[in-house]
């Protein structure tokens, strides 16, 4: 059973890409295997594993757009049991050409489908800060939509839009698609920060993970480096944080 | 003589709303009259003048897609000389709508044009983390493309996509747009981020502003207020930054 994870918020710089990376890593790290796809036109995941986006020839837009199989656009990274499926700038046109077709929304996930047997115990994806056609994909494709937030003003309030995008979307493709917000790029001394998280956990609940990820240099070293945060400093606070996310979001899978 | 600055990175987070909103309020304090522009689905300049996006009932997205005259979007704020055109959801739809129509780059620059006289010195265009139709109406319309950038690995990445775009409305719509680099939530103790800063001067020179925007906490919490920094904490580091760099961008205008 593959879980299928959509790393997904409107808001932009909230720690998506960060997130889908650094737990994919951790993951790995527990065991599992895992496939990383990168459905964002800036291609920021593609970057900080290291690869150019523009040399990638067959990308997560030819899975999108010319329904290449799944599996045609996956490459191994260095690091064993992670895959990614790359991005460019050209899945921007999915924006424009996808809704014409009917059933766009679930194009994703029929693609993953098709793939039997699934050779992944977690696929994570990257998604684009917007809600269009591309996040529409994801989010039909998903078990689980992890939110990345910062508890900032802005950050708190683009959950309002994704909530009404998720109940959309679990009555028109994914009846069970489940959600968790996580609160990613923390400051403990900042008084917005923490007056934010005490509101989004009163507000939310349940539906917040238990496990913060901290404000950490190191990650925003790591990508330069071409490594995840567990390569990278394997001993730093971000990576610490983002093991226990893994343990927090394996024991997830196994309740549902 | 009306100078129209498109704020815009692809990258997400890094300041765009931030500055659009900071940068029009100290204009203003300045004793220029200013036009802000939201663009972005999020709708969080909106947002953060304490409107409810939600609420507005002619937007940014009626001039674009329903062509309505640009002025019968517009609305006074509670400060004097700074004028807000709204935003909300539905403009997200332009960037499925939009390309089809041929010339559809230029529809806001010529519903700017038909106003007539434009009774602003300064109009500000806050776009979308993405370099899609929307942002490429503000590209097609601005004099100026003023590109906050945060001195970390993914938003440096972001610009070499960001320096493609500018050559290709260049060469389709706009001969004469130029751009400026404002480097924003600079953390000068942050080795990572010194690092990055120096390398946009050499790279780039004169094309980064001299005004650099400091990592600044009140500038989080001035949109919780639905003010300006320049109205909520007129004495604080961010506050009298954005006001140097209206300073400057005065003379930019002077002498072009
Ligand atoms: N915990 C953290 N501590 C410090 N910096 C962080 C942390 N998490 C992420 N960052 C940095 O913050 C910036 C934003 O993170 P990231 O690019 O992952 O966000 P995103 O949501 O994917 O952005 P976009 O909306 O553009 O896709 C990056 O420069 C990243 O290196
Ligand atoms: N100089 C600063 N110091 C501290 N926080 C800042 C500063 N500038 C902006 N912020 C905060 O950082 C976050 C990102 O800023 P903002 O939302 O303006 O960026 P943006 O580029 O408009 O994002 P998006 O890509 O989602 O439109 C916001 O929570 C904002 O309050
Ligand atoms: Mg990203
Ligand atoms: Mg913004």
């Amino acid at each position: 059973m593959t879980n299928i994870i959509a790393v997904s918020n409107e808001k932009g710089g909230v720690a998506k890409t960060t997130t889908t990376l650094s737990l994919g890593a951790a993951l790995v790290e527990a065991g599992q295997r895992v496939l990383l796809i990168d459905l964002d036109a800036q291609a920021n995941l593609t970057l900080a594993l290291g690869y150019e986006p523009g040399e990638a020839d067959t990308t997560s837009s030819n899975v999108l757009i010319e329904a290449i199989p799944l599996m045609n656009a996956h490459r191994k990274t260095d690091i064993k049991n992670l895959d990614l499926i790359p991005s460019n700038a050209r899945i921007e046109s999915a924006e424009q050409f996808l809704p014409v077709r009917t059933g766009y929304t679930t194009i994703l996930r029929r693609s993953i489908e098709k793939v039997k047997p699934l050779p992944y115990d977690y696929i994570l994806l990257d998604c684009p800060p917007a809600l269009g056609a591309i996040t529409l994909n994801a989010l039909s494709a998903a078990d689980l939509l992890l939110i990345p937030t910062q508890a900032e003003y802005f950050s708190a309030y683009a959950l309002r839009n994704m909530m009404g995008l998720i109940r959309r979307v679990r009555e028109e493709s994914n009846t069970n698609l489940a959600y968790r917000i996580l609160v990613t790029m923390l400051d403990r001394r900042n008084r917005t920060h923490r007056n934010i998280h005490d509101q989004l956990r009163s507000t939310f609940g349940e539906g917040v993970f238990n496990t913060v990820i901290e404000i950490d240099t190191k990650l925003r070293e790591s990508p330069i480096a071409g490594l995840p945060i567990t390569r990278y400093k394997p001993g730093t606070r971000g990576a610490v944080q983002y093991r226990v996310l893994a343990q927090e979001l394996m024991e997830y899978a196994k309740e549902t």
